[in-house]
C-alpha cells in the first residue's frame, strides 16, 4: 500500500523534523519583516498542508487562485541528513486575500508525496492507475491524520486541509478553502 | 509493500529531478575549486548512492570511516515544488583516501528513504518490524535498480552501492566499498 508508506515517510522524514522549529522560524521572519507586519490578525502560525483528492498539484499556489500571492520564504533550516551536509528545509509564506480585500499570511504547501502518487499513476510499470489513485490519496490523508494526532513533536503545529476537487471551476476555490481553515482557529 | 513505493518516490521526487543537472553542477564546482583540482583521476562524476542492508544510516560519512572527509557541497539547485518556492536540492562532495594515501573526490550520499524504513521498523504502529526490514531494503534496491535502468534521465549518472553490513567491524569498510566502485568505472 503505497500511500501508507508515503504518509510515514512524510512524517518521519519531514514533518517530525520541521514542525518543532516552525514557531521560531515565523518569529524570526516577523522580526525581519516588521515593516509589513505579517501574521497579525487571522494569519495562522501552523503549517497548512493541502491534500487535493485528485492529487493534482501546482508548484506555485498563485497559479491556482489570483487571490493568493507569494509573500516570501521563511528562513532556511539546515540539517545534516544521510550524508548531505546542511540539507535545506524551508517553507513559503503566502498572502491570501478574502472577499473584503483583506490579506492574511500563512505558511502553506501541498503534501509533496501526492506528486509521487500522481506520477506513479501515470507510469504503467509502477503498478497502479488513475482509478486507484483517489483511494490512495484518502488512505494517505487518513494515515497521516492518525500519525500526526499521536505525535508530540507535531501537535497543534499543523492543519491538514483535504481539498475536494469538485469545485475546481471556482477561480477562488483554493483561497476560500484556506480562509475557512484560518477562521476555524480563532 | 512500503519499499516499492519508497523506491518510486525516490526516483520520481528526487533522482529524476537532480541527476540530469549533476554533470553541470560538478563542472561549476570544479570551476570554483580550481586550486585544489578535485575530480581528477579516479574521482567519479556519477552520484554514488549507498544502500546499507541494515538500513543503518549516518548523517555524516566521516563518522563511519576516517579515510573519508567532507570536501564541500555542490552548488545549490533550486526548484519550485508543490508550493515551496525555490526548494533546495544539493549534494555533498567527499574526499576518499585509498591505501596509498591518495584522495579521490566523489559525490556520495545514503539513499534517504532507508531512514524511513529504519524508523518505521522502530515504530510499532507503522506496521513492520526489524525482521522484515532487511527484506524491504532488498526490495527497495531491486525496484530502484529496475526503475533507474529504464530511465533516460538517469542513465549513466548514478551508481547504486549495496553495502553488506557483515564487514562492519572494518573501520575502512565504507571507503574501500566506495573505492571499489570508483575503480570499476575506468
Ligand atoms: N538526499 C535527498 N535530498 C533531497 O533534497 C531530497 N528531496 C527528496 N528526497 C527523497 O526523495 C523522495 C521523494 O521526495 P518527496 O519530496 O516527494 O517526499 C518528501 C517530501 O514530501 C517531504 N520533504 C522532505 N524534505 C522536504 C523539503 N525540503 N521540503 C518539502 N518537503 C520535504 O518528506 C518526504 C520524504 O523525504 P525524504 O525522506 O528526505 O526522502 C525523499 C523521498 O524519499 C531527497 N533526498
Amino acid at each position: 500500500n503505497v500511500a501508507h508508506g508515503l504518509a510515514w515517510s512524510f512524517y518521519l522524514g519531514y514533518l517530525r523534523l520541521v514542525l518543532p522549529c516552525l514557531q521560531d522560524s515565523i518569529e524570526a521572519f516577523c522580526a525581519t519583516h516588521w515593516a509589513s507586519r505579517p501574521f497579525r490578525g487571522r494569519g495562522s502560525r501552523k503549517l497548512l498542508i493541502l491534500v487535493p483528492l485528485n492529487a493534482n498539484i501546482s508548484h506555485k499556489l498563485e497559479d491556482e487562485d489570483h487571490n493568493i500571492r507569494f509573500y516570501d520564504n521563511l528562513p532556511n533550516n539546515e540539517i545534516n541528513r544521510a550524508g548531505v551536509r546542511g540539507r535545506v528545509y524551508k517553507h513559503s509564506v503566502y498572502s491570501v486575500m478574502d472577499e473584503n480585500g483583506k490579506a492574511h499570511e500563512c505558511v502553506v504547501e501541498y503534501a509533496t508525496p501526492l506528486l509521487t502518487l500522481y506520477s506513479m499513476s501515470q507510469e504503467s510499470s509502477a503498478g497502479f492507475g488513475e482509478p486507484e489513485r483517489r483511494q490512495q490519496v484518502l488512505l494517505f490523508y487518513r494515515t497521516l491524520q492518525e500519525i500526526l494526532e499521536h505525535s508530540l513533536e507535531c501537535r497543534n503545529r499543523y492543519k491538514l486541509i483535504l481539498l475536494n476537487d469538485k469545485h475546481d471551476e471556482d477561480p477562488h476555490f483554493l483561497s476560500k478553502a484556506i480562509l475557512r481553515h484560518l477562521e476555524q482557529q480563532q
